[in-house]
């Protein structure tokens, strides 16, 4: 389920009426770019190989459809949140604090991190602009459940499989928490059939 | 170029 969730909102083709932040975008690119380099190492399952290279591939063509095809309306006006100021904490951190101290090891660690916050362009227009499209509210609610499903999946997997990944739940539970103020306007103002504005 | 670990989820 989460994995669906996660799906549809990495579908490029949703951008082509959601209005999505090019610096976020350019994260999530970032994010699955470092996490899959395992694809060369490792082999999970046909399903886990397939979903990976649906990822890349969804996140590098979201950014080419902002970036070619929608240049005309991107607003880069709204989207001023300095993206340096995750990458490099980030970046210091899954230095720091990391299951392994190998190459490949900490890029996942950083993909983690970084996915954790990757939103905070999208939310910080939001939240500047004081409105958003429903089809954006819709992209980030399951962007936003997907990770929350998982938080389920790890409570899950600690009881029957006794599996526990620190790194990723704590990282989950940040990503959760962000998007908490979001999923009540969402469940208060858009599935009432009313769009999601701030008050000013 | 040292593997990382073995991480089965997406």
């Amino acid at each position: 389920l989460a994995d669906m969730s996660h799906m549809k909102s990495v579908n490029p083709f949703l951008i082509v009426s959601a209005i999505l932040v090019l610096h976020s975008q350019l994260l999530f690119a970032l994010v699955f770019t470092t996490r899959y380099l395992d694809l060369f190492t490792s082999f999970i399952s046909l399903y886990n190989t397939s979903m990976k290279l649906i990822y890349i591939a969804c996140s590098y063509a979201t950014v080419y459809l902002i970036y070619m095809k929608f240049k005309a309306t991107y607003d880069g006006n709204h989207d001023t949140f300095r993206v340096e100021f995750l990458i490099v904490p980030v970046g210091g951190l899954s230095f720091l604090v990391n299951h392994d101290f190998s190459p490949l090891e900490i890029l996942w660690t950083f993909s983690i991190y970084l996915e954790s916050v990757a939103i905070l362009p999208q939310l910080f227009m939001i939240s500047k602009t004081g409105e958003a499209e429903t089809i954006t509210t819709h992209y980030l609610f399951f962007l936003g459940l997907y990770r929350a499903l998982y938080l389920v999946n790890w409570i899950w997997r600690y009881y029957f499989e006794g599996f526990f990944d620190l790194i990723a739940v704590v990282a989950g539970v940040v990503q959760t928490v962000l998007y908490c103020d979001f999923f009540y306007l969402y469940v208060t103002k858009v599935l009432k059939g009313k769009k999601l504005s701030l008050p000013a | 170029f040292r593997k990382g670990l073995k991480h089965d989820e997406l």
